[in-house]
Parts: structure tokens; C-alpha cells; sequence
């Protein structure tokens, strides 16, 4: 474990405590006769929040940590795995199936099919992968999924340009994310005999490509002091 | 212990 990596982590850590702490607010600020001013705006607007990325996540995860009864790598390993397994089925379940959440979901923007995502990633990870057993087929599929998987939330995001805070910074903690585990394998690269993994590493690159948009239009929002707004 | 070790990453 290295500095990179532990970084990468808890900045994906944030991301879900974000997106979980927003889920919440829309909660709890329901119902009351003087909502909070961050529920108001919340409420107000669509929550800006893509269902359709959030359930290919928590895709990504079920089909990434199928070993996490098999293989025992470490407690932090095992710790982390449960959290965002859990967190990300109980944000689709909110923004499914709880009544309040739910009437903030905007779902005639967020229109992207899934379908086309997983199924050149199932094709994909069948034809190029490091071992074809079921685990690592699966596994490599998770990688390839996970790459695109920010692109629904992407297009929702540039479709209702009124991107409220707390989903401007849950994007930017996921981008962030990645880009600290590109800078985690170069370490190991450096550091370690024989780590070589093109298959993770060039869709790890193609993901945090996706996001040098969002993160130019974020930092220039940031330093210009306005309100971060993506064009049309 | 031929496992790929970005299996130990998450």
C-alpha cells in the first residue's frame, strides 16, 4: 500500500459519503414546513444524480468482489469491499424505491441504457483478459464497465447544467480517484518485480480521460469563483 | 501464487 493508493481510496471513500450525506438530506428535509437552504435547493431542482450510473456501479462491484469470500487479502481489503458494496445497492435502492429520494430523481434526463455499456464490456472482457476462468472474466468485465460507467452521470450532468454543489463534488472525488490509481501504478510499477497489467491500466487511463472535461470546467469554476456550470 | 496483483487493489 502505498501513499497514492490510499489516497485514491479515501477520495472514493468521499465520493459515496457525499452522494450518501445528499441522499440524506433529501431525506430528512422532506416533509418539514422550513427545509434547510441546501435541502430547498436540492428539492427544488432534480437531484442531478444519474440512477443508471449508480446501478452499473454497484454492477461493477458485485462482479469485481466475487472473491472476497474466496481470497483473504487483508481486513482494510475486506472492510472496503463490504463498504462499497453496501453503500452503492442502498443508493440504488433510495433513489429506486424510497418515496422522497425518488420524486427528486429526474428520470427523463437520465436516459442512457445500460445495455449498451455492459454488453461490449461482457464481449470485451470475454475475447481479452488475463485468465478465462469465470472469476477473472468477471473481474476483467468490472474493469471495462467501471471505465464507462461515469457516462451516464456525465451526460446527465451536462444535460441539466445546473449542477448543484454536492454532485459537482461527488464527480470530481470519483475522477480524483482514479487519476491518484494511475499515479499508484506508476509507483508500483517502479517499486515491484513483474507488475505489468495493461488490461488495468488502460482502462483505468480511458476512465480518467473521461473526465478531463469535467475537471477543466471544474477548476476554471473554482477559480473564477462561479457556479460550476457545463456547456450545452 | 500466480494471482494478478491488482487484485489486491480495489
Amino acid at each position: 500500500m502505498n501513499i497514492f493508493r490510499l489516497a485514491g481510496d479515501m477520495t472514493h471513500l468521499m465520493s459515496v459519503l457525499v452522494l450518501l450525506l445528499k441522499i440524506h438530506t433529501i431525506k430528512s428535509c422532506a416533509g418539514k414546513s422550513y427545509p434547510c437552504s441546501l435541502c430547498f435547493i436540492l428539492l427544488e431542482s432534480s437531484s442531478g444524480i444519474s440512477l443508471k450510473t449508480q446501478e452499473l456501479y454497484a454492477l461493477v462491484f458485485a462482479t469485481r468482489y466475487l472473491d472476497i469470500f474466496t481470497d483473504f487479502i487483508s481486513v482494510y481489503n475486506t472492510i472496503m469491499k463490504l463498504i462499497f458494496l453496501g453503500s452503492s445497492f442502498s443508493i440504488v435502492w433510495y433513489i429506486r424505491r424510497h418515496k422522497i429520494v425518488r420524486r427528486s430523481y429526474d428520470k427523463d434526463q437520465d436516459t442512457f441504457r445500460h445495455f449498451f455499456l455492459v454488453l461490449p464490456c461482457l464481449l470485451l472482457a470475454l475475447i481479452i483478459n488475463e485468465k478465462f476462468t469465470f472469476k477473472e472474466v468477471l473481474w476483467t468485465f468490472s474493469l471495462y464497465l467501471e471505465a464507462v460507467a461515469i457516462l451516464p452521470q456525465l451526460i446527465l450532468l451536462q444535460r441539466t447544467r445546473n449542477i448543484d454543489n454536492l454532485t459537482g463534488q461527488y464527480v470530481f472525488l470519483l475522477g480524483a480517484y482514479r487519476a491518484l490509481y494511475i499515479l499508484n501504478w506508476i509507483y508500483r510499477y517502479f517499486t515491484e518485480p513483474h507488475y505489468v497489467h495493461w488490461i488495468t491500466w488502460i482502462s483505468g487511463l480511458v476512465q480518467t480521460l473521461l473526465y478531463a472535461d469535467f475537471f477543466y470546467y471544474y477548476f476554471s469554476s473554482l477559480k473564477n469563483n462561479v457556479k460550476l456550470k457545463l456547456p450545452a | 501464487k500466480n494471482q494478478p496483483s491488482t487484485h489486491d487493489e480495489l
